[in-house]
């Protein structure tokens, strides 16, 4: 099984759209997938139709089970099916936000989901993990339990200022470990008809040119249309260019060495 | 001196173009404007040119001095121009990041931000706050000190989902206090050319009759170039559309009674 987090403290970049977009291709390629909501804010769960604000059993029980420190708690229970073949759901529920106070000493907090997922090492292919727009022990667990990681940016300056400190976080979150996740940056929601984005592109490959996935997934709106309907933007329009460009990222991404 | 809050739990909705926006025409109009930046990113302190990880003064500083329980906490010494008359910033430290963490109860560090700006009453005329786009210790701030709440929205599924869960959070935020903030909910970067975003404005217009400002603020790539120049949109480009609609927001702004 091998596990990777979509994640970038900058807002309104693609993260979920893209946990969705490979989820979606991952399942329709015939690998067993588990798509895991880190975020508070519940937008993969709400994706699949279920509402974060009123659900059961969620990540967030988890990290319940975890302070409590019982040793049979386990994650199967709150795994949902999505409805699509392939593919099931860890949610996220709104409880999440209240998380960081109430953990307020990091101890062993941060590998919570990174023990619980060795539990289903055999049951899944792959696992993508989605992450809030904000540092704090929900990201902190998802860099943790990774060996790769997804960074969606747009090709905006707002949001560049966002990639440099995304890194920094990466080297000072994972200063005591040796091995930070091996990561690939994806410019999502790229508009090809402004000079500012392929300026912003530019200087993009010229800072980071060992990370860059070398593409880029353009705009479409039909990716909107699919997320209010639920449906993975690439089963969505398979032949549209941002539906190839994410079956390309995924190619990339299956042939890649594992790190860890 | 009035306060206003610009906030939205889902990430990348034009929040701080939306305060940098309001408070390039504010300071243009002849008020006294001051600018506070609560998120631990330091978007809004990075448009102004300057570098959220290593600032020396910043919205940090009131935290730990309102943990010290320092009276002579002073905000004045932690703000700084920004090079546009009328225009202040209080900047943001990365070191924010930590903030919810340090703070796990809560007693009284919901106020920090609201007591901070009761010293500086007479010396602005208008006080716009940036917010996270997530629910913790520094957006409780926000909206505890305003009393007007901006909330930028896109016309897609994936952020209107984000809308009905920060209305919650809203009305839990303030079950205590008698008021809440008085809010207003502003589309931005609507595109007209799509069918989705013409639905979803509608959807808005029927679930919120009460609290849609009425028009909307249209994508305008030359706003993105504002940023990466460190220029207000308006003050940018005066006569494109987006800017015309931030100065009709404005003045819809500045009519409305006060609420708290
Ligand atoms: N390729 C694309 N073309 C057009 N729209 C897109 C594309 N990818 C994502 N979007 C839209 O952009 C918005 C932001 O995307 P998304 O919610 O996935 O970002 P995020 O990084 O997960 O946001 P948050 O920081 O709030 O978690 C959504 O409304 C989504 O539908
Ligand atoms: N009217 C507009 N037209 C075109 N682009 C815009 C417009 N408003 C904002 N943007 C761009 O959209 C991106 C997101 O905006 P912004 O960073 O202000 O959102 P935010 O809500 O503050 O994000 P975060 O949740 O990360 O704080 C930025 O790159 C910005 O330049
Ligand atoms: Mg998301
Ligand atoms: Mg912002």
């Amino acid at each position: 099984m091998k596990i990777w987090a979509v994640s970038n403290q900058k807002g309104g970049v693609g993260k979920t759209t893209t946990v969705v977009a490979l989820g979606g291709l991952l399942s329709a390629w015939g690998y067993r997938t588990l798509l895991v909501d880190l975020d508070s804010h519940g937008a993969l769960t709400s994706y699949f139709k279920m509402n974060p604000d009123g659900i059961e059993g969620s990540v967030y029980n988890l990290f319940h089970d975890a302070s409590l420190k019982r040793k049979d708690a386990s994650l199967e229970s709150y795994i949902v099916a999505t409805g699509i073949e392939n593919l099931s759901i860890l949610p996220a529920s709104t409880a999440l936000a209240t998380l960081d106070r109430q953990v307020a000493s990091m101890n062993g907090m941060g590998l919570v989901i990174a023990n619980a997922l060795k539990k289903i090492e055999d049951q899944y292919d792959y696992v993508i993990i989605d992450s809030p727009p904000v540092l704090g022990i929900l990201m902190i667990n998802a860099l943790a339990a990774c060996e790769r990681l997804i960074l969606p940016v747009l090709a905006e300056f707002l949001a560049l200022q966002g990639l440099d400190r995304m890194l920094r976080t990466l080297k000072m979150v994972f200063n005591a470990h040796k091995h930070p996740p091996n990561y690939i940056i994806v410019p999502t929601m790229f508009d090809k008809r402004t000079k500012e984005a392929h300026e912003n592109l530019q200087s993009l490959n010229k800072q980071y040119p060992d990370y860059m996935w070398g593409s880029v997934i353009p705009i479409d709106t039909k990716f909107r249309e699919a997320s209010r309907l639920g449906i993975p933007g690439p089963l969505y329009v398979p032949t549209s260019k941002a539906s190839e460009a994410y079956a390309e990222l995924l190619e990339v991404l299956l042939q890649a060495p594992r790190v860890k």
